[in-house]
């Protein structure tokens, strides 16, 4: 699975997953990826998210929606809401990571697995390519 | 306005020792090459939306990552493709599921967004509809590399379980 989130200089945010899946999957099994809510979502008035993991457990938690709304209407700050969201993916025995970006320009990651391919840039801060 | 880009190439197949040294440098390159796609738009005033879209595009030709080219197979050994893209600003969204022979799962997905009056287009009828917009249509053996394929062959001698562990991406 391969994501992507960004804020441009308008302060608009936008999220962009894509995945083949899961190996040996059958069933016409979908994970989170294409479920809007679950691993992709983007609202201006909280935050750009994209998803990489167990999507049974990013669907189940409504995770990438989940993660905004603990924003917009719990108040939380980006990585403290992407913090906890991965908390609660965890909590009925999922793993994975996150990536989000806030209209503000803030970023965050997260990930409970050992390793998560992953990179940032932006216009001030330091550009950013990392695995384990 | 500062401008920003965060990417992610998936998790949890790459345990320390897993990945080879070639592995390793030619994913971190993958990754750079998103990064640089998304921010010379970002940088020169473009949406966050294009943004997105070019790094997801580079990461789904590269077969370093599990989305297009270099994707893992089904039980029965082809390709499906998955991918969703959404803007913050009025909402809306694209996505399609279970693609076979659209070369670039994202742009479906945008088109699907920006073409139709849905979000989740899926399975023959997402790839008729991405070529009638006039998305490249590849075989679906492009998508298919041969760690892949050899990925597939370990996890149906083990018995074909479900990935749970995200082994392999």
């Amino acid at each position: 699975t391969i994501g992507a989130v960004a804020v441009d200089q308008s302060g608009h945010v936008a999220a962009a997953t894509s995945t083949g899946g899961l190996t040996a999957k059958r069933w016409g099994r979908i994970g989170d990826s294409p479920l809007i809510g679950a691993g992709t979502y983007a609202d201006d008035r909280a935050a750009a998210v994209s998803a990489t993991g167990l999507g049974e457990l990013f669907i189940r938690t409504a995770a990438a929606h989940e993660l905004c709304a603990l924003i917009r209407l719990g108040g939380l700050g980006l990585q403290e809401a992407l913090d906890a969201v991965l908390g609660e993916v965890g909590s009925l025995g999922g793993k994975g990571g996150l990536i989000a970006v806030a209209p503000s320009g803030e970023v965050a990651w997260g990930f409970t697995t050992p390793d998560m391919y992953r990179g940032r840039a932006g216009s001030d801060i330091e550009r950013c390519v990392a695995i384990y | 306005m500062s401008w920003k880009l965060v990417i992610h190439g998936g998790c949890g197949a790459m345990r320390p020792g897993t990945v080879s040294k070639e592995q390793d440098e030619a994913a971190r390159a993958g990754l750079n090459a998103a990064l640089d796609a998304g921010s010379s738009i970002l940088a020169s005033g473009g949406s966050s939306l294009d943004a997105v879209e070019a790094a997801a595009r580079a990461l789904e030709e590269d077969p370093s990552f599990n989305a297009g080219r270099g994707s893992v197979l089904t039980a029965d050994g082809h390709v499906e493709l998955d991918a969703a893209i959404m803007e913050g600003t009025t909402r809306r969204a694209g996505a399609v599921a279970g693609l076979r022979t659209t070369r670039a799962p994202i742009a479906a997905a945008r088109a699907a967004m920006e073409l139709s009056p849905h979000v989740l287009l899926t399975y023959e009828g997402g790839d008729r509809f991405a070529r009638d917009q006039g998305l490249e249509q590849v075989d679906n053996g492009w998508f298919v590399i041969p760690e892949r394929a050899a990925q597939l062959d370990r996890v149906m001698a083990a018995g074909g379980q479900f990935d749970a562990d995200i082994k392999y991406g």
